[in-house]
């Protein structure tokens, strides 16, 4: 299983529509200061359901949405979707692409899909389970926080191992 | 359950120590559990030890900030050995890193690129050299995030 | 004192409105002092906002690495301009910043060295090519650090 | 006012006498990961008196005393000279150069010497007070500390501007 395809649209930076194939490789994805890397990043750790805004530099949910610029108006929501290859049938579907989506509004509230189907949080949570994908501690490390995994708290490092297990 | 967490801890263990030396070319590296008085293994830290090549082996503050990046690397890769996760994002994890590191931690996430695949967003020429493919973002309106198409090639002239 | 702390305050805050557009090519950057309810100066704490070119006010912690990077230089630098240290040593402030922003770095740092003296710890190849002196510093015999001579010249060839 | 000259023995990984000779423009430290440039960094902050060893990524002062390789034992002591050049008279002293000298022994206690007099800590303190030099929070950036002055806690930011006053 890996990431075909990600959509960003007035997610962050990203205001308009915007799509990234992937490689099931390794993809690398370059640019100046502050043009939207580690935003991307966020958007995967985001569409999955990850609930705490702070993890993602924001201090609350409609920190996500596109807040306009000089010659752009705010928009009012924030949409990603993420589509994944599941030919080996790790997830329990019988799609060979599986899409996640989520948007957010600007009063904070989500809404989740998969395969375009309207669902809850949790049903994106039981799709994911034990496949080892998700908002895991070890499957996505923050610009600059590489250290933390040795440095934080033994009890911390704990948390990451029974992840693992 | 304590069973599942103690084996995979002596899972994570032991790969630690095979894929420090290969990191450092050389050293060791350990981890073990920090038993409170009731031996309560399901509420135990993790100590990391490391010993670089030729160095004593000591507290892992006193490293320096290019080792503790790589040992935390050693880590996370032997975690990844037990449980592999589908995907990883890395945000540039090889800010702190030489070039010579730079490189031993590329051949190392090629010995993982089967299993996991890997969506690393770097400013390191080294890195990018070594990519199946690559993206380019942009902001040629200001502060608008776009997506341009870039080759390696451009990356060896400017590494903007 | 209270007047000797406005004042300085008032200058800094000065500074930065001046410095932060120029490292930033644009943009604009402010601090102000967060009062609480008694108006007591000497306790308050101090405020910063940013801007960068063609984006909107916005929390710092929305910033990019390197964006962040840039303010507290901008930030730091408003600061030497008002009270010059004789010396300063920067270990690394370059890693999180493109090569467009190193360079602009360089030219900010460049107004002050006849004011300040640097110490500059980097890994960084433009960094580096601007440097009056370079000092090379190995550990041939492992665990013990020496120096070595180093020309700016090597450093083109191989950035290790 | 410069510094002209750094000497350190036994301090961290410098077992042996090591001389660095500064310029008074801009000098690099280069070298490969784990090399000992940050300890250089150090020992500048450390030989003016800096008492917190936490700041200086260690957990006691004798942290800084060499603790030996597979082929040397550990020393005894550590010591760190700085030669400035007081040309224009910014130091309280009538000479051209001016030394500071820190001494540490595997007890944890400190011996100070100015122009190789033995002195107090304070005797430091009062040479280079209103300088500008110092232990203070903006002459020094640590490795990966530079957006601290940004987000640390108001208060803390407000500690900076104090020292500039
Ligand atoms: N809700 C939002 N609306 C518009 N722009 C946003 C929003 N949230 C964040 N941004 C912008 O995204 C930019 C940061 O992008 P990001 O952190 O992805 O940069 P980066 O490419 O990782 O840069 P660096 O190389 O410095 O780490 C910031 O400048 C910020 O203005
Ligand atoms: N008391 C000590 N005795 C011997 N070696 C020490 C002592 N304290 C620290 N060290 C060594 O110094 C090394 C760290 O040096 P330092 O942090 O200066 O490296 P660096 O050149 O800055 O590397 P990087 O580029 O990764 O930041 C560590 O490997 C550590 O073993
Ligand atoms: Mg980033
Ligand atoms: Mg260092």
């Amino acid at each position: 299983m890996f990431i075909k395809q990600l959509e960003l649209v007035g997610f962050k930076s990203f205001a308009e529509k915007t799509t990234v194939n992937f490689s099931d490789g390794m993809t690398c994805i370059v640019g100046p200061n502050g043009c939207g890397k580690s935003n991307i990043g966020e958007a995967i750790r985001w569409v999955f359901g990850e609930q705490s805004a702070k993890k993602l530099r924001g201090s609350s949910m409609d920190d996500f949405i596109f807040n306009g610029t000089n010659q752009r108006k705010p928009l009012n929501r924030a949409e990603v979707t993420i589509t994944l290859n599941n030919e080996n049938n790790i997830l329990p579907s019988e799609y060979n692409d599986v899409t996640v989506k989520r948007r957010v509004f600007s009063d904070g509230q989500s809404e989740y899909f998969i395969n375009n189907q309207k669902c809850r949080l949790k049903d994106v949570r039981n799709l994911i389970t034990d496949t080892g994908i998700g908002i895991s501690a070890y499957s996505f490390i923050e610009q600059g926080m590489i250290s933390e995994i040795l440095s934080s708290d033994p009890t911390e490092r704990r948390r990451i191992f029974e992840e693992a297990a | 359950s304590e069973e599942k967490f103690i084996d995979t801890f002596y899972k994570i263990k032991n790969n630690f120590k095979e894929i420090f030396p290969e990191l450092f070319n050389g050293g060791k590296a350990d981890i073990s559990l920090i038993l409170d008085e009731d031996e309560d293994v399901l509420n135990s830290g993790i100590d990391v030890n490391v010993k670089p090549p030729g160095k004593r082996l000591q507290n892992i503050n006193l490293l320096s900030g290019g080792e503790k990046a790589l040992s935390a690397i050693a880590l996370l890769f032997s975690i990844f050995k037990v449980k592999p996760a589908p995907f990883c994002v890395l945000d540039e994890i090889d800010a702190p890193l030489d070039d010579t590191n730079v490189s031993r931690f590329i051949n190392l996430l090629s010995d993982f690129t089967d299993t996991t695949q890997f969506i690393i967003i770097t400013h390191n020429k080294y890195t990018i050299e070594s990519a199946d493919s690559l993206y380019g973002v942009t902001m040629e309106e200001p502060g608008v995030s776009s997506l341009v198409s870039v080759s390696i090639k451009e990356f060896e002239q400017d590494r903007s």
